[in-house]
């Protein structure tokens, strides 16, 4: 499914330049379930954001479903990213002047899903995710958690083949984040492959594999049996 | 310092009215290091709002240092928090345009600090929370703890009477989590009153009382021999 070699991501300021990812190589294969840790700022959402073509590497190369694509343009990444990946961002990255609906809809439209099945399809999603009584309201309306189920829905609605989500049950409480994990896991014994950056030991065992990050490389990997 | 009588807070919005906070009556003494759990959507975060001046309750009275402030304008209100509250937003709404410093000094200008002293409290602030090293980046160029840490730095930086942190260790790995909870009881000890949102029960024992709230009313209040 996906596999880099010696990535590296450099930010440059005008003051100083970090090095967020460096020799970064890991392979991630169709239907696993990997998690990501670490410390706060070793690269996760870097990473996270390069595997999910929303951003370039400075150096080195990704393989995306037998693509090489480290170099390709953001209309050729936008491409695969629209028919392949759903992403549940850190920061939710729900459009405020959209409705809860509209928002979840999103993915759908760009896949060219008509109006009767986009609506079953965002209806089941929000049904799933217990947040259908917010249909309507607009993301500034609702808590942080609610907003996080949202961003979830949204990741979920064009059943993608890969799932990206970065720390996806952060601001909710146990039970809610339980049932989030219980439906990633759902989705991944369907087929779906999933990659989630977590700071929770608990739920980063979910996963089949965790890849440990340390200032801007993998420093360990522990398999379970599964794969 | 501050006490709730009968707090009822309603949205409205064009299709429906929610209910997010109903006959709360709760009080938080000088010096008090108070914690608030409940499921996601239970009404945390609007009490926390409410408790911090920054938006008024439906119903019922609210008084703050002996004022009796439920129905006070948007200037009187300000007036009072930017000389006695500290903020830790569970969104961290720190300004996309102003650097971390700029970002983490605002407090400070509120409070007619001169320049030399804002320095000063401002690299204090910075270091004590381990992020001086991002002194000159913009939100947008930092992970999310790292947002995080700029969000308690800049509730700390005025020293204020009364600090409202809305789940300050939600983006944190333990490590980072576990100093920001140390600073805060360290805050606590030398006098500041101090109540907190979480998910963590490990992080909700740190204070000498715990508030649970359901469905926008306060089940259960547990309490430690402190007070
Ligand atoms: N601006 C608003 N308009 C309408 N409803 C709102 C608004 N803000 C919050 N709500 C509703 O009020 C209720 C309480 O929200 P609140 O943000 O206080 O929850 P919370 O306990 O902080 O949850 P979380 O743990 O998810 O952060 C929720 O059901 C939410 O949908
Ligand atoms: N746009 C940017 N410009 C400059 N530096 C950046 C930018 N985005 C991230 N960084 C830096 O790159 C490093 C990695 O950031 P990243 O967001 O990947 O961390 P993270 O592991 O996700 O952390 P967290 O657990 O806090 O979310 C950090 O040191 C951060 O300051
Ligand atoms: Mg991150
Ligand atoms: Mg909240």
């Amino acid at each position: 499914m996906i596999r880099t070699a010696n990535l590296r991501k450099i930010y440059t300021t005008d003051e100083v330049e970090t090095t967020a990812l460096n020799n970064v190589n890991i392979e991630i294969k169709q239907g696993e379930f990997v998690s990501i840790m670490g410390p706060s700022g070793c690269g996760k959402s870097t990473l996270l954001n390069i595997l999910g073509l929303l951003d370039n590497p400075s150096d080195g190369e990704l393989f995306f479903l037998d693509n090489e694509v480290a170099k390709y343009s953001e209309r050729q990444r936008a491409l695969l990213r629209k028919e392949n990946i759903g992403f549940v961002f850190q920061s939710f990255n729900l459009i405020d002047e959209l409705t809860v609906t509209e928002n979840v809809e999103l993915p759908l439209l760009y896949l060219g899903v008509n109006t009767a099945d986009r609506k079953k399809k965002v209806t089941e999603a929000l049904e799933r995710m217990e947040i259908m009584h917010r249909a309507n309201h607009f993301p500034q309306q609702l808590s942080g958690g609610q907003q996080q189920r949202v961003a979830v829905s949204r990741a979920i609605v064009g059943n993608p083949k890969l799932i990206l989500a970065d720390e996806p049950t952060g601001n909710l409480d146990s039970a809610r984040g339980d049932e989030v994990m219980s439906i990633l896991t759902g989705l991944n014994e369907a087929g779906t492959t999933i990659v989630m950056v977590t700071h929770s030991p608990t739920y980063a065992e979910y996963g089949n594999r965790i890849i440990h990050l340390f200032d801007g490389h993998v420093v360990t990997e522990n398999y379970k049996e599964k794969f």
